[in-house]
């Protein structure tokens, strides 16, 4: 892996988003890695509708959580996303109103990626934005710098919160994850997070994945 | 071991009495430990209670610290805007000697505006019938009336209000200590999360079913190193 990287220098990632008071952070984090993943392959960075998971990804549960799997399953079986344009934001689910003519993006399969934060940094590099899963000890009360929690307090065994790994690299020394939260720019470091990287950290490395666009 | 049963006290939260100013200045005192006089952060407001077992009593207090302006920008520990520190301080006195047991200091940014509006006229008695010291409560209401500034909150009821900053407060106390055990450069304190239970946040945020529930198995992808 190279010594630091940041994909929204290069273009790969939308603004922050906002999921409001509504568990979706699932879908937050696969549409940020879909997003990725159709820039690097068609070179256009779109954002897409997490609405259309929230409404027509009937294998999760809307505003009471989801899993990046199930979702990715969900884009392939429809057809694609849409547009966060085409199909907005509302932050509660509604009736399903996909429509495969409307849908601009499409996915041919998902990976799951090594647990080794090494092989995941080169990954990330190479192949872009990853959807990743961590345990949100003290995002509640987080503001700015590089959080590292002392591993009882934030296990990683209990994950409960999905997010989106953009980049990693070290400030003074200390090694770090840059991860687009989805809790709006009013939160953390204009709506990042940034997190100790290379001892698993709350569990960083325990539910890495990403969408194959061919 | 005393031969007689020990009595034991323990007294709710109180206003701020001699002996508790005592404990509060030995905390203060420690905590200022090799520091020159000009250098020395003084106490602002306190609140606290005691525990009484045998010939001890334990003091537990949080209190707000005030740093000195601080003018030389190589050494200061703290920018100007955050030199209101909020402390909680555990201190043991036995048999008149005093012990100080436990430190948590975090710095609270209090860039409050005196706009003097509704909020805070309606909180103070709600504060004062939990047995807050009237300073200490006069604080934290100024700190949450810039957090609702802020966030734009707005309340329903005067009770909800009080509960808010019942929450609120707690929430610092909290922030503070995950502040204390971080081993990052990560920094804690209010955020727009801040009024909100433990409970709340994660029934309204975040996603229970990540531990729970086993979701569609994917296969491994290759590592980059990989031909």
């Amino acid at each position: 892996a190279p010594p630091e990287w940041d994909w929204r220098s290069k273009g790969a990632v939308t603004k922050v988003k906002d999921q409001g008071m509504c568990g979706s952070c699932w879908a937050f984090s696969v549409t940020g890695n879909v997003e990725g993943q159709w820039f690097l392959k068609r070179g256009t960075l779109l954002s897409l509708s997490e609405q259309e998971l929230l409404d027509c990804d009937k294998v999760d549960k809307a505003c009471l959580g989801g899993l990046p799997s199930n979702a990715y399953s969900a884009i392939k079986n429809l057809g694609g996303l849409e547009t966060e344009d085409d199909y907005s934001y509302q932050g509660h689910m509604q009736a399903c109103s996909f429509s495969a003519q409307k849908a601009r993006v499409y996915i041919n399969d998902s990976v799951e990626l090594s647990r080794n934060e090494q092989r995941l940094a080169a990954w990330l590099a190479k192949r872009g934005p990853i959807s990743v899963a961590i345990n949100a000890f003290g995002m509640q009360f987080y503001r700015r710098g590089i959080a590292h929690p002392l591993r009882p307090l934030c296990s990683p065994w209990l994950i409960d919160h999905a997010v989106l790994l953009v980049g990693y690299g070290n400030r003074s020394a200390t090694p770090f994850w840059a991860i687009k939260n989805s809790w709006g720019t009013d939160w953390g470091e204009e709506g990042y997070y940034y997190l100790y990287r290379g001892s698993g950290v709350c569990g960083v490395n325990t539910m890495a994945s990403s969408a194959v666009v061919n | 071991a005393p031969a007689q049963p020990r009595a034991v006290v323990a007294r709710a939260w109180r206003p701020l009495d001699p002996e508790l100013l005592g404990a509060a200045r030995f905390a203060l005192k420690m905590y200022n430990q090799g520091r020159a006089a000009g250098a020395q952060a003084v106490l602002g407001a306190v609140q606290g209670r005691v525990r009484r077992e045998g010939q001890g009593s334990l003091y537990t207090l949080e209190a707000t610290l005030e740093e000195p302006q601080c003018h030389e920008p190589t050494v200061c520990q703290l920018p100007v805007s955050r030199k209101t520190l909020l402390c909680s301080f555990q201190v043991l006195d036995e048999l008149g000697k005093h012990m100080l047991l436990r430190r948590d200091c975090g710095p609270v940014e209090t860039r409050v505006t005196d706009d003097g509006n509704e909020t805070l006229k309606y909180v103070l008695p709600g504060l004062g019938r939990n047995s807050l010291s009237q300073d200490f409560s006069v604080k934290m209401a100024s700190i949450f009336q810039k957090f609702m500034h802020t966030y734009n909150r707005t309340y329903e009821s005067k009770e909800e209000a009080e509960w808010r900053l019942s929450v609120f407060a707690s929430n610092l106390m909290r922030a503070q200590k995950i502040q204390a055990l971080d081993r990052g450069t990560a920094q804690y304190g209010i955020t727009k999360f801040s009024d909100l239970t433990e409970e709340e946040f994660r029934t309204i945020y975040l996603n229970p079913l990540l531990q729970s529930e086993p979701g569609q198995k994917m296969h491994m992808a290759k590592s980059v190193e990989d031909p």
